[in-house]
């Protein structure tokens, strides 16, 4: 076996070995490592500090650090683990796995229940509902009047809210996604299948064995 | 299909800041 210890480029603040982080996710050894080509690409895109900052975020997903978006930001503080402010690698990673082909379904739904749960109350509330309908309308080129927002929100908070007591909760979100879906289509990323076939130049000269 | 018979959250997934498929973009 190799010694991945030996890469100077690979001494990162940060850095996990491969081999725990495939022991802990779907990725593979191989996955882990193209990840980390795809990872450091990201981390030195404004700073070259092998950690992933929020403009770097918003740099790579709308080709410009200044879009400031509330779902990109939420995207951030949710991967930001250990809310340092950055991303690490393994963060990173742990946070990819979950976007993952063959993740659990379950953790599919409770990522997602956690980025629409702004103000981490263990709920999603009406008005955070309307801030997110809001967000959208902001970013996009749909336009809505006040009326057509406030119907939005109201049937498919009732939909979801099926106690009634004005709140989304965590059992109240599964059963609605299991209903719909569709809702978590965005948590699932075919590319995370086989990174390193779908990724060519990703691919590294990988120094420890596929335990598969 | 007309917005106002849209699914809040199914509007709000279609946000490009939750679409991570651009983070593979070369």
């Amino acid at each position: 076996m190799g010694c991945l210890c030996s890469k100077n480029t690979k001494w990162t603040p940060g850095y996990e070995e491969p081999t725990i982080l495939a022991a802990e996710t779907p990725f593979t050894v191989s996955e882990v490592e193209a990840l980390y080509e795809l990872f450091k690409k990201l981390s030195s895109s404004i700073i070259d500090d092998g950690l992933i900052h929020k403009e770097e975020l918003q740099l790579a997903l709308f080709k410009n650090k200044n879009n400031r978006n509330l779902f990109a930001d939420r995207i951030f503080d949710l991967f930001d683990v250990k809310r340092n402010g950055v991303i690490e690698f393994g963060e990173f990673v742990r946070s990819l796995s979950v976007f993952h082909p063959n993740a659990p379904v379950a953790d599919k739904i409770a990522f997602a229940f956690r980025l629409y749960d702004l103000r981490n109350t263990g709920f999603i509330e009406r008005e955070e509902l309307k801030e997110m309908v809001l967000a959208l309308l902001h970013e996009s080129d749909l336009i809505l009047s006040d009326d057509d927002v406030e119907m939005i929100v109201d049937k498919s908070f009732k939909e979801a809210d099926t106690t009634g007591d004005g709140r989304i909760d965590p059992e109240e979100w599964k059963e609605f996604v299991s209903k719909n879906p569709s809702l978590i289509k965005n948590m699932t990323l075919p590319y995370l299948k086989d990174i390193t076939l779908a990724f060519p130049s990703f691919v590294v000269s990988s120094e420890v064995e596929d335990s598969e | 299909a007309n917005p106002v018979s849209m699914n809040a959250f199914e509007l709000i997934s279609k946000s490009q800041g939750l679409n991570l498929s651009s983070l593979f973009e070369k």
